[in-house]
């Protein structure tokens, strides 16, 4: 293949399961990487909750609301969803926005803010753009990791007017007494979170400081945000930190996403891509400017290309998204692709789905396993060929699925 | 629309060029 990427993965079953012990070296390469790990993993710096981590199966019933949110999103309905009239009492006096649901596969870093700095551990995601973390004082915030944001101990916050272009960007905002600016994001899950849009010094890394970073000051905020202190946005729009430190750092940015929730990746502002790197045209769309998007054109499977008609990838074009645990993919694409891979698995015992996995197998009793590599190809002819943890979802060694799902049908 | 999602991100280095409107991948990108 024009990749050189071998047409099969051979793996050892004994490695398929994540260790239960932290294997992170230090991560930073220059002064304004930051460190990501799993949010459930042995390296996050979050609690576990009470009953540990969620299970596989839970992880994977909320990827599909994640998907639902980013279709709903995508379709621009003009009619408001429904609000739990529990939450909407909270805000309101604002316009509720429905934003992305969260996950629960979201990755985390930690990022300082305020002078002195204080550490705060923080989901991040491409698919959204306001960041935020919960502040004193909170009239209503859930429990979290770290003590509160205190704008009080921060010689460096000040608060946005009301006038400011980034306040007058929002989707949801408010002009609050003593000219303060309130924002308002309702997430697709219905987490919520309400507060004040303020300034202050982000310190990314060891020492690099971005001053004047703009983000939610939330003081009531409720739902599925598990002990993370907040949410960093990675989004295309101006508030978004991306956007924010395009200044200083260069109009770009990159991560890695470990293999294993028992090590680290890394998230990077700036900076020269790696020189191995392929690149695809990035797409924007104006219904959706939040959303980075870029066209997928064909799937090979151990090197073979996928029988797919091309506007079948091509007509309602893809999504990246680093909220989003399964890839999705139109549901004649995913069937040509799940009927040539269980083509190459036929040696291996077929197993139970796992929610919205419907392509597992047993590999009980075998040493090794050897899989057929999937490659993405994208427009220009870049071709992804998957790294093994990008193939197969591992529950079990009596569980390993195809990593893909089906939209469900070609339009929805 | 298709999503591609984070586990098939795993291991590569992500760039988003904004800049030039470019996505680029890099294997082996975490080590």
């Amino acid at each position: 293949e024009s990749s050189g990427a071998p047409d099969w993965h051979v793996v050892s079953v004994g490695s398929l399961l994540p260790s239960s012990i932290c294997a992170a070296a230090t991560a930073a390469s220059n002064s304004s990487a930051l460190s990501v790990v799993h949010r459930h993993g042995p390296c996050s710096p979050l609690l576990a909750r009470v009953g540990g981590a969620p299970s596989h199966a839970e992880i994977l019933d909320r990827d599909q609301d994640r998907v639902d949110s980013i279709h709903h999103r995508h379709r621009g309905s003009g009619a408001a969803p429904a609000i739990n009239p529990a939450r909407a009492s909270k805000g309101v006096s604002l316009p509720a926005h429905r934003g992305l649901s969260l996950g629960t596969g979201n990755y985390i870093v930690s990022v300082g803010l305020g002078t002195p700095r204080k550490d705060f551990s923080v989901v991040f995601d491409t698919g959204s753009d306001l960041s935020w973390v919960q502040c004193k004082p909170c009239k209503d915030c859930y429990e979290q990791q770290d003590p509160l944001f205190d704008p009080a101990q921060s010689s460096t916050y000040a608060a946005v007017p009301c006038g400011d272009p980034h306040c007058r960007g929002l989707d949801s905002s408010t002009c609050a007494s003593g000219n303060r600016c309130r924002y308002e994001v309702v997430y697709g899950d219905q987490s919520q979170t309400d507060g004040n849009l303020v300034r202050d010094t982000l310190v990314l890394g060891p020492s690099d400081a971005l001053q004047g970073f703009v983000f939610g000051c939330g003081d009531d905020d409720s739902g599925l945000f598990g002990k993370a202190d907040g949410l960093v946005g990675l989004g295309r729009a101006k508030v978004s930190l991306t956007s924010q430190a395009a200044a200083k750092y260069g109009a770009g940015f990159s991560y890695c996403l470990p293999s294993s929730s028992s090590s680290a990746g890394y998230l990077s502002l700036g900076g020269a891509a790696p020189s191995n790197a392929q690149f695809t045209a990035m797409v924007a769309r104006s219904d959706t400017p939040s959303f980075y998007y870029l066209d997928l054109v064909a799937i090979k499977v151990a090197g073979r290309t996928v029988s797919i008609p091309a506007a079948v990838l091509k007509a309602p074009g893809t999504v990246i998204d680093s909220g989003t645990v399964i890839t999705r993919l139109p549901d004649t694409a995913y069937r040509a692709l799940r009927s040539s891979f269980a083509g190459f698995m036929r040696r291996y015992k077929r197993a139970p789905a796992l929610s919205l996995l419907d392509t597992c197998y047993d590999f009980t009793g075998h040493r090794t396993v050897q899989i057929p590599s999937v490659a993405l190809v994208f427009s220009g002819g870049v071709t992804v060929s998957l790294d093994f943890s990008g193939v197969l979802y591992v529950s079990k060694v009596s569980q390993a699925c195809l990593a893909f799902a089906s939209n469900g049908d070609d339009t929805s | 629309i298709g999503i591609l999602g984070n586990t098939q991100q795993k291991t590569f280095a992500v760039v988003y060029d904004v800049a030039n409107q470019k996505i680029g991948f890099g294997a082996k990108g975490c080590t």
